[in-house]
């Protein structure tokens, strides 16, 4: 089912990255820019058509400070009211797991079930407490996600892993919906007296007036 | 939807790393817009390891704060505008700048506004050099100022200067890439920007084809 990860890149084009100029250099990859990150992109079986890649994890080898971020929708999908009460109850998170193809949005309660389900199935294979697993969905709205195909992924999304290029930029892949091109992006710069890095990848195409809060 | 995952190794606590979050969010994924449609799943989560050995940053006032901020907003606006240039249809990135507004949040409002108008996304499509759109836009975006102060710039084309508009040369010259819009609204000191995309036939064919 899961498609290696050498392929996921070559599904659509990485984005142009207009990065503001600044006292920074933009570096090679993305999420796995930083010290400690580690990420994967792999086909799951969740998309409606298509083998894309639909699966991302992001993780964390210590206990990252977290923060987030989230629509100001009233109708707020499970994995954004899952969050938002994990990062009530912890500061610190060790992983982010991220499907496409399903966004469990309009689900009601069935809908926040699985999301739990999916947290705590990944903090089993990742011996982390659920809090410390954090969840983002897109992709069609009311429909329940695919979970059997994303419980089974689970042990393949982990053993591809990898602090490399190429597990940021499957990752970046992997989020897409009706995205032409991939986003992520990476800068290096100095903090203090020390160098430091911020990285990070992104999707969005449609449905794009983000309020935030 | 806009889905956003953030990392760094920077040394900062939570409480500050949350803040800092948040302010970059309102200087990027905020003030991006392609359809005017907010989603149910937008969502960005940020993670510090902390492994770069960095002084520990515990106050959002000091001067390692400011240089990681001016990092985050750095990225965020990179992937914020990386989106827009890929909204559904879209044919070109629009760059909103706003000066001369009371303060940064009232220019960003106007900013926009402007780069959310439908009117003002076609005319971009049509490559319309159309400064009464954006003029108009800019005008019901909620924030005073008066409409004799207003200065409005298509790349390097003045289109009108206190409130009056200007003759300006047609052929000026396709402009593939980024459309930058530059309205001044008075000689305050709040500066904001905000990028969207033109509005294409395609964008009406992407989601009319479309089906649950």
């Amino acid at each position: 089912v899961a498609s290696s990860m050498d392929e996921t890149a070559n599904y659509i084009p990485a984005a142009p990255i207009f990065i503001p100029e600044g006292p920074w250099n933009q570096i090679p990859g993305g999420v796995t820019a930083a010290k400690g990150f580690k990420a994967a992109g792999i086909y799951g079986g969740l998309r409606a058509q298509g083998n894309k890649p639909d699966l991302a994890l992001v993780t964390c080898d210590v206990d990252a400070a977290a923060a987030g971020a989230f629509t100001t929708n009233m109708v707020a999908a499970a994995p954004v009211l899952y969050c938002k009460n994990a990062l009530d109850i912890s500061k610190t998170a060790r992983a982010v797991l991220i499907n496409a193809g399903q966004a469990n949005a309009a689900t009601g309660d069935a809908g926040y079930q699985d999301v739990l389900e999916c947290a705590d199935a990944l903090a089993k294979v990742l011996n982390l407490k659920q809090e410390e697993v954090l969840i983002e969905s897109t992709g069609v709205i009311g429909h329940r996600i695919k979970k059997e195909a994303l419980l089974n992924a689970l042990p393949e999304l982990v053993n591809s892993l990898t602090s490399s290029l190429e597990g940021a930029g499957s990752a970046a892949v992997a989020i897409t919906t009706t995205d032409l091109v991939s986003k992520s992006v990476a800068i290096e710069s100095q903090v203090g007296d020390m160098s430091v890095r911020v990285g990070g990848m992104a999707k969005g195409s449609g449905m794009i007036h983000p309020n935030m809060a | 939807t806009m889905l956003g995952v953030i990392t760094t190794d920077a040394l900062v606590e939570a409480d500050v790393w949350r803040k800092m979050v948040l302010i970059a969010v309102n200087r990027s994924f905020n003030q991006i817009t392609v359809d005017g449609d907010t989603s149910t799943n937008d969502t960005v989560i940020a993670l510090a390891s902390g492994l770069s050995g960095s002084t520990s940053i515990s106050s959002i006032e000091c001067s390692e704060a400011r240089q990681l901020q001016a990092c985050l907003d750095a990225v965020m606006q990179a992937l914020a505008k990386s989106v827009a240039w890929d909204g559904e249809g879209a044919t070109c990135l629009i760059e909103v700048t706003v000066t001369g507004a009371e303060s940064e949040v009232k220019a960003a409002k106007i900013a926009r506004s402007v780069a959310s108008s439908s009117l003002v996304k076609a005319a971009v499509y049509g490559r319309d050099p159309n400064w009464g759109r954006i003029a108009a836009a800019a005008g019901y975006a909620g924030i005073p100022f008066h409409q004799n102060n207003l200065r409005v710039m298509l790349g390097d084309i003045l289109l009108m200067d206190n409130g009056q508009p200007l003759a300006f040369d047609r052929k000026a010259g396709e402009t593939h890439g980024t459309v930058g819009i530059y309205i001044s609204v008075g000689d305050g000191s709040g500066h904001g920007q905000a990028w969207g995309c033109d509005l294409s036939y395609d964008y009406v064919k992407i989601n009319a084809e479309y089906t649950t």
